[in-house]
């Protein structure tokens, strides 16, 4: 989809090779503001990642509500120019306020050129120490989480978002003749387009404050509540079953 | 491991972990999907053509075939599964036993198709359910499997031409064959037929491959 591939884009300039995970629809995009659980679908290839799915929870709705809301941490704006020459993608610009440019285009066309702003909130490491030491974990537990600790499911944490600034309209455009175009077009932004060419065109509006991106932290839940924000693979929101106790089938059982 | 991966790996090999040997480019995709669609062809022709009917009605209800995974992934680790309403309790009612058990020989290769679909957009459901209805899956599974194969490695851009004789339903931008691929991220052009392979459109096309292969292997006579 055109939203995708706009916070696909915004991923690889801004935390390419990072983990910063880029959301896949407009419709979900709420779902994954900062404080917010989210939970990994397991993933039953090699060869695709698991895919993270928010819960309509977030980590204010587990703890016990008698402590001033943490602040956010804002960083940005990030200036994010895509420059197309009618055939390919030439360059891409970013540029952060006071810093100048931290990754360098290379040419410039005058047949499309498209920008846009998106910002930083992220918790603090500060801020997630304060948290815990002053509220604990709500009793009795949250039902959601009930039922994630009986799938052994990990759950996850939202640390760090990338937002847009403003309403930003993503047109796709096809050439009959050439490649696929992408230009988008907001407030702060020229859009040309040569004419005669195109046989397709798909557009969304991504209004301002949608999600493109996310950073995650692990919760271990047991007596009381951490968040690790390296988590090595051995670590587990949930302790695991006492030995001895199987669930019905463990799925490995079947087919050996 | 109790991971759907465990299970594919124990199978893979008859009950010898695989998971230090998979290697990560078409082979090594081509092996997994293939230990999924032996299962699957093991299948009762009438199961399968409900199971098929019930997925074609689930791909065109996004909501409904995350509803099935996700039934079915808690009837894996859990027990009993409740009954689901639409195409998702069809297809569900197709993997129980009388006891609401699944069947866990016909859950777990659905299950690993459902994750291969819930990976792809509403528009590549869409033309997945055109292609099994004109039977054209095994075509444009040869496709995919060949732009895969010519792709490695998968982590490096790279582009590619695609073979004319892949190409015989056309190629542009209303294709079939190309809404598939660009909704996975690629940029295609038209003429000469072109892909410009994205290391981050492996997951999509990955899973449009599986998903091609499995249903094609549903949908055999």
């Amino acid at each position: 989809s055109a939203f995708e591939w706009v916070a696909r884009r915004v991923v690889q300039e801004l935390d390419h090779g990072g983990d910063l995970i880029p959301v896949t629809s407009l419709q979900s995009s709420t779902g994954f503001k900062p404080y917010c659980l989210v939970v990994r679908k397991p993933s039953g290839s090699w060869f695709w990642k698991p895919r993270y799915k928010h819960i309509s929870l977030s980590i204010k709705d587990i703890l016990e509500p008698d402590a001033p809301e943490p602040v956010l941490q804002h960083g940005g704006p990030f200036h994010i120019h895509d420059t197309v020459d009618g055939q390919l993608r030439t360059s891409v610009e970013v540029a952060v306020p006071g810093q100048g440019k931290v990754a360098g285009g290379a040419s410039v066309s005058d047949s499309s050129s498209t920008s846009l702003n998106v910002f930083s909130l992220s918790v603090g490491p500060n801020t997630w120490q304060a948290l815990l030491q002053e509220r604990h974990l709500r009793q009795p537990e949250h039902r959601i989480l009930q039922q994630l600790r009986c799938r052994g499911d990990n759950v996850y944490v939202v640390t760090e978002v990338l937002q847009t600034q403003k309403e930003v309209e993503v047109t796709r455009t096809y050439r009959r003749e050439g490649s696929g175009l992408v230009s988008l077009a907001g407030a702060m932004c020229l859009q040309g387009e040569g004419e005669g060419h195109l046989s397709q065109k798909k557009t969304v509006t991504i209004p301002s404050g949608s999600i493109l991106a996310f950073r995650v932290a692990l919760l271990v839940i047991q007596s009381d509540l951490e968040v690790i924000l390296f988590p090595d693979k051995k670590q587990k929101t949930f302790q695991p079953p006492p030995t001895g106790y199987r669930p019905f089938s463990s799925k490995g059982s079947w087919w050996m | 491991d109790l991971s759907m991966k465990g299970c594919i790996g124990n199978f893979w090999t008859d009950g010898v972990p695989v998971n230090g040997t998979v290697t990560e480019d078409f082979q090594g995709l081509r092996a997994e999907v293939e230990v999924v669609s032996k299962e699957l062809a093991l299948m009762d022709g009438q199961l399968c053509r409900l199971l098929l009917e019930g997925l074609e009605r689930g791909l065109r209800d996004q909501l409904a075939l995350q509803a099935l995974e996700e039934a079915l992934e808690q009837g894996l680790s859990s027990g009993p599964v409740e009954p689901l309403d639409g195409p998702a309790g069809a297809v569900l009612d197709c993997l129980v036993l009388p006891s609401r058990m699944l069947v866990l020989e016909l859950a777990v290769p659905v299950v690993y198709l459902l994750g291969a679909l819930n990976t792809l957009s509403k528009a590549q459901h869409q033309l997945l359910v055109e292609a099994v209805e004109l039977k054209t899956l095994s075509r444009q599974l040869e496709l995919v499997g060949s732009l895969l194969e010519k792709s490695a490695p998968w982590q490096k851009c790279s582009t590619l031409s695609l073979p004319p004789e892949l190409l015989k339903s056309g190629w542009g931008v209303e294709t079939p064959a190309w809404v598939l691929l660009e909704e996975c991220g690629l940029e295609l052009r038209e003429d000469p037929p072109h892909v410009h392979w994205e290391p981050q459109a492996q997951d999509c096309v990955c899973a449009l491959y599986a998903s091609l292969a499995l249903l094609s292997e549903l949908s055999q006579e």
